[in-house]
């Protein structure tokens, strides 16, 4: 559970990144 | 079971949406006291990630033309925007006590607030994409709606010289819409009626032709005439059909049962 939470807030991160790109991308 | 309607927003949700409800379930079932640790660096990193979000969101709110996007966008940033004060003081109070469940309560719910945020907006966009191929679609129906008025073969030139570009556009849009799609049923759908609307182009085309060769030497013009109505109103209910289907996000139960 410990490395959990740490895992998933990193993975929350970059999932947060990858949305923008997302964003930038179509938007374009 | 696969709950997300394009390959892009699977890719990009699906292995977060899958660890949160992991970590519920544990969590649920771990209510034994174990301390927490120090989430204070992870939770400093996602509100970095949904600071940047939220300046690009807003200035492609404040540079997009499309007044459903700009309504739709707003909501979705402030629910991450929410979710991410939740991870702060969780983590706050997770400092101030490594085992205070509404801490964990609040982890939960911020986790959750973020998916459920950035998730409403990835459909936000994925919605505007669509509109943009539907645009296209009615750009084709409005040429097929000026057919009828073309009775001379330089006409014709003219029409078919501005009909092939939207054909090949819409084609190359849907094509791409289909690929992306995670539904076999839609995908299918979509994929018949394109292959008839390039199936009948030529049959158009063509029909035009003997119209215009009928109506300028009196032979046959109804059959001529009521030919070419035939093709574009057939052309026009797969457009039709494609304007629908690419609207579609929900699934067939039984598919995936």
């Amino acid at each position: 559970l410990r490395v959990g939470w740490e895992q998933l807030l990193t993975a929350i991160a970059r999932n947060i990144n990858e949305v923008e790109n997302q964003i930038l991308t179509r938007d374009s | 079971m696969p709950v997300f309607h394009t390959k892009t927003i699977e890719g990009i949700l699906e292995p977060v949406a899958q660890q949160v409800s992991k970590l519920v379930i544990l969590h649920e079932e771990a209510e034994d006291g174990n301390a927490m640790p120090d989430l204070a660096r992870p939770v400093q990193a996602v509100k970095l990630a949904v600071d940047n979000l939220v300046k690009v969101g807003y200035d492609t709110i404040n540079s997009s033309e499309d007044q459903i996007l700009k309504q739709d966008m707003p909501p979705a940033l402030h629910r991450v925007e929410d979710a991410s004060v939740l991870l702060l003081e969780a983590s706050d109070m997770l400092r101030d006590d490594p085992f205070s469940a509404p801490a964990r309560k609040k982890l939960i719910e911020g986790s959750r607030g973020i998916l459920q945020g950035t998730s409403s907006l990835l459909l936000a966009f994925d919605e505007s994409e669509v509109r943009k191929i539907i645009r296209v679609c009615k750009n084709v129906l409005e040429y097929l709606a000026i057919t009828e008025v073309v009775d001379k073969m330089e006409d014709l030139v003219t029409y078919v010289k501005n009909l092939s570009p939207v054909l090949t556009k819409i084609i190359k849009e849907v094509d791409a819409r289909e690929k992306e799609l995670t539904h076999q049923v839609h995908r299918d759908m979509l994929i018949r009626s394109l292959d008839q609307v390039k199936n009948l182009t030529p049959v158009l085309i063509s029909g035009v032709k003997i119209f215009i060769t009928a109506k300028e030497t009196s032979t046959g013009f109804a059959e001529a005439q009521n030919n070419r109505d035939f093709v574009v109103r057939k052309m026009s209910d797969e457009i039709h059909e494609i304007i629908r289907v690419l609207q579609l996000t929900t699934y067939d139960e039984e598919e995936w049962d």
